[in-house]
């Protein structure tokens, strides 16, 4: 599981 | 990118000219919360930050953040000044602090690092996922929206609903990539318009004109 932000969503 | 963010993105995108397609030809804001449209500049200004900090994801991205900031600013505008007086303020009621204050306060708690910017961006995901409210309410004060009205919320709920499968997706296909913070708002967000499209789908969609039970 990576648990983070996705950087490239809106 | 995924087809379920691709449309989900152009279904917010066409959410916005929906709603100046109906401004600008009915030459009022009648029945459109001025408060929602504020949250949303306060979503768009404080999540996109990252324009101006070197976090480049690609020309696609910084587009429609772009047009986001400059299209909402721009509905501000035409509510504000271009048509103040179609703008109602008595049925506009929501108060906005029952809405920035918890949002602040989640912000400062749940966030993926204590910093302005993650702060910054994990409130606004918290803000958008209520900032629909004082357009539902003031919805059900007057019981009724014009048909264009309806559409727009439409799109700006189909945009949230499929930001969800987008989510399931990247999720097996990122190796189990989570965003926690987006999704538990996100699904508290979609949950919001349920009862908008029930009355979309049993009454707009068969031609009928939007109203609420007494």
């Amino acid at each position: 599981l990576v648990s983070g932000k996705p950087k490239d969503e809106l | 990118m995924n087809l379920f963010r691709l449309v989900a993105d152009l279904s917010h995108l066409a959410s916005i000219f929906i709603l100046l397609h109906k401004i600008q030809t009915t030459r009022s804001c009648r029945g459109i919360s001025i408060k929602t449209q504020l949250l949303y500049v306060l979503v768009f200004v404080t999540r996109y930050l990252d324009l101006f900090t070197g976090d480049f994801v690609s020309i696609y991205n910084s587009v429609m953040k772009l047009f986001f900031i400059g299209s909402s600013c721009y509905i501000i505008y035409l509510m504000r000044i271009k048509y103040k007086p179609t703008n109602d303020p008595s049925i506009d009621t929501f108060r906005l602090e029952y809405i920035l204050g918890p949002t602040a306060v989640l912000a400062l708690i749940f966030n993926y690092k204590f910093t302005f910017l993650e702060v910054l961006w994990a409130f606004s995901i918290y803000l958008e996922a209520v900032a629909i409210l004082p357009q539902l309410f003031m919805l059900q004060r007057t019981g009724e929206a014009e048909t264009i009205t309806t559409h727009y919320l439409a799109a700006l709920g189909i945009y949230r609903g499929l930001y969800i499968p987008n989510w399931i997706y990247r999720y097996f296909t990122e190796g189990g990539a989570i965003d926690p913070i987006a999704v538990v708002a996100g699904i508290v967000q979609t949950a919001l318009y349920v009862d908008f499209f029930y009355v979309y789908f049993t009454k707009v969609l068969q031609g009928q004109k939007f109203e609420l039970p007494a």
